[in-house]
This record gives C-alpha cells, sequence and structure tokens, in this order.
C-alpha cells in the first residue's frame, strides 16, 4: 500500500484498484477522521465503499456526496479523490472545513458504479450504465440514475433494456442504488445530497421528473446560484444554475428527487466541465483543475447546509 | 474489447423547434445506436452525439437534409481514447 498519499498521482485517471488503494492510504494516514465504510456490494459483488469524514458524535448531521454514477464520466471519480484528499488535508488548517467538520459529518463515494468503471477500463470506455443482466434481452446494465424511486418510470428514461437511459425492472432494481438508498434511510440524518456527473457545466436542483417548482427553488437557486460563483472565481468556468427539468430536460428516477422527496432539502447535481471538446475524454491534465474549482463550490454548499440547519 | 474507429463525436447546435423536431426524429431512427453524449433538445446548449463510423454519412446526410447546423467535435474517438490509454500506462509506470 503507498506509504502515503502524497505520492498520489491525482493528475491521471486510475483503475478501480488503484482508488481503492488510495482509499486505503488515505483512511491510515487520517485515522481519527476518516473511516471507510462498505455499504454493500455491486451487482458483480464489488465492494461499495464511502469515505465517512466524522470527528465524532453518533448520527451527526451528514452530507452526502458521490461520483461516478455513471461510470464514463471519468473526471467525476478522479476529482472525487483530489476532494477527498483536499478535506482530510484542510481539516486543522481550514477553519471553515475544521468547523464543519466539527459540527457534521461528509460522506463521499468516489466510485458509486464500480462495475461499470471497469468495464470502462476493460470494454468499453463508453459505458455508463450498470452492469446488471436484463432478463428476455441481450443488453445489459440499468441508468443507475433513472432507478430511483422518484417519478419512476416517467418521461426521460426509457423502458428498453438497450437504451443509455433503461430505467430498470422496478425503483431501486439495482443493488448499486438500494445499498445507497439503505444507508442514506438508515442513517436518517443526511441534511444534503450531492451527486457529480459530466459534462456540460451545470449545477442542477431538482425536480427532474417534473417541471414543476420544489417549493425551495429560490433558496436552493439562490445557494446555486451563490456556490457558481466561487467555482467560477477560480478558472473563470462558466456553469448555469437551474432545475434539472428546466435546464436539461424531463429525466424521471432521479436519485436528487428521490432524495429532496424524503426531505433532504439541500439536494444538488454538478455536471461538471468540458470547456472544450473532449466530453467524455476529458484528457487527465484538466483533472486537478475541474477538482479545484468544484470544490469551491462545493465547500460554499457545504458552509451554507452547516449554517441553516433545519 | 469495443473499439471506436472512425467513430466520430458531433456537436449539434439547434436553432429551431423544427431543428429538435428532426433531432428527435433522428434519436428515435436510428435504433438506439447513437449516443447521445448531451441531453436535452434545446436552443441553448449544443448537443453532442457520438456516430459509429457505419453510420456518419447518413447521419451527416440527414442532418444537412434537414439544415441542422453541427461541427465536428471529436474526429476519431479511438484515437482519443487510445491517447487516453497511453497516458494512463505510462502514469501507472
Amino acid at each position: 500500500m503507498e506509504r502515503s498519499t502524497k505520492s498520489f498521482n491525482f493528475a491521471a485517471y486510475h483503475d478501480l484498484e488503484t482508488l481503492y488503494s488510495f482509499m486505503d492510504t488515505l483512511v491510515a494516514s487520517h485515522p481519527n477522521l476518516i473511516t471507510k465504510v462498505h455499504i454493500g456490494n455491486s451487482y458483480e459483488n464489488r465492494p461499495m465503499y464511502a469515505l465517512k469524514f466524522s470527528t465524532g458524535g453518533v448520527s451527526r448531521p451528514a452530507i452526502w456526496v458521490d461520483a461516478g454514477i455513471h461510470s464514463r464520466e471519468w473526471v467525476t471519480q478522479a476529482s472525487a479523490a483530489w476532494i477527498a484528499n483536499q478535506i482530510a488535508s484542510n481539516y486543522g488548517v481550514d477553519p471553515s472545513v475544521t468547523s464543519l467538520l466539527g459540527q457534521m459529518d461528509i460522506y463521499l463515494m468516489i466510485v458509486t458504479n464500480p462495475d461499470g468503471y471497469v468495464f470502462t477500463h476493460t470494454n468499453n470506455r463508453m459505458w455508463r450504465k450498470t452492469r446488471s443482466v436484463n432478463s428476455g434481452s441481450s443488453c445489459r446494465g440499468v441508468d443507475p440514475n433513472r432507478n430511483w424511486d422518484a417519478g419512476f418510470g416517467g418521461p426521460g428514461a426509457s423502458k428498453d433494456p438497450c437504451s443509455e437511459s433503461y430505467h430498470g425492472p422496478y425503483a431501486n432494481s439495482e443493488v448499486e442504488v438500494k445499498n445507497v438508498v439503505d444507508l442514506i434511510m438508515g442513517h436518517g440524518n443526511f441534511k444534503s445530497f450531492i451527486s457529480i456527473h459530466s459534462y456540460s457545466q451545470l449545477l442542477m436542483y431538482p425536480y427532474g421528473y417534473t417541471c414543476t417548482d420544489i417549493p425551495d427553488k429560490s433558496e436552493l437557486h439562490s445557494v446555486g446560484t451563490a456556490a457558481i460563483k466561487e467555482l467560477t472565481s477560480l478558472y473563470n468556468t462558466i456553469y448555469q444554475v437551474g432545475s434539472i427539468c428546466k435546464i436539461i430536460y424531463q429525466a424521471s428516477g432521479g436519485s436528487i428527487d428521490w432524495t429532496y422527496n424524503i426531505g433532504i432539502k439541500y439536494s444538488f447535481a454538478f455536471e461538471l466541465r468540458d470547456t472544450g471538446y473532449y466530453g467524455f475524454l476529458l484528457p487527465a491534465n484538466q483533472i486537478i483543475p475541474t477538482a479545484e474549482e468544484t470544490w469551491l463550490g462545493l465547500k460554499y454548499i457545504m458552509e451554507y447546509v452547516c449554517n441553516h440547519p433545519y | 474489447e469495443e473499439l471506436f474507429n472512425g467513430a466520430q463525436v458531433l456537436r449539434i447546435h439547434v436553432e429551431s423547434e423544427d431543428h429538435i423536431q428532426a433531432l428527435k426524429e433522428l434519436e428515435e431512427d436510428v435504433d438506439s445506436v447513437l449516443d447521445f453524449w448531451s441531453h436535452g433538445f434545446s436552443t441553448e446548449r449544443p448537443i453532442d452525439i457520438r456516430v459509429p463510423h457505419t453510420n456518419l454519412s447518413a447521419v451527416k446526410d440527414f442532418l444537412k437534409k434537414n439544415n441542422v447546423p453541427f461541427t465536428v467535435m471529436i474526429n476519431n474517438v479511438q484515437e482519443l481514447l487510445e491517447r487516453e490509454k497511453a497516458e494512463m500506462v505510462s502514469n501507472a509506470k
């Protein structure tokens, strides 16, 4: 195992094994701050881990951040690894991170779709879905961001197993989704849920399954706008803020719709950058700039959540 | 391993409702061969579509016939993938 995370190359894409070993190194380097929570296994029986940043307490108010639920969006898993290291190294140094972790816990899931991620490294770089077998079809996988119990099976998701946005046979049919749902429900005290995707430079809030405004729209819109102001201040990457339905299109079964509907008010989804012409194939030399700017936006949201208990 | 030789990513700038309808037709027509990298048929943001080499001329002809403006965002997907993989290998070393 790497002796320290100092030798980990954050400016490169890594396979699953290397990312999991990085997590072990990070935990070993910060035994009083970080634990690796095994939240269950994937369809192909790979362990799923969330890094829990906590300075004590029991079931403290918590913030959830996940990356890589769509496996081909490699800059998200890579950025999440950098952000994990940033949180760990900022604790005790940066007053706002230290204060936040004195009151709240952070759960950070770097690889939310491990089967799909491995498949992008071994078989098909463009793979987006899970790798579950769809009975009656030769096509595999379900879009894990159409499988949540929020408007499930509605517009903006496909019933065709061969489609990239296939919603699956029923809500939470994908064990990867069910594992997160069970953790969130079991914990019962999450105050924010942030899911990181790429690409398009967007910061979105619910709903996706309907274009009806959420009751907290004006608050989430102003939090999102302020967070993007922080993000843009670093490298002038331009983002748009809005609800999923209005800013992209109607998409049912999405994670942040479900989390908002169970009462996690501060639910957001990032679509990270491609300021150029690479799409999902963003060059590795853009990982750190992307992670740095994303961290500024994420940190703003986390601070806001901490300062606005509910 | 799936290869993407000659596949291109087209960046489409819809300017009208007609263009949006044409894209929806395209999405339904070519049975799940096209890979929509970015979604949301709106005039505000471009739509990126990965098109396999074998479907390229048909898709480009369709877009031209419907006067839908597009540019080639990635000229050969496989080339970019090989560059990415080579970089990963050298980084791993």
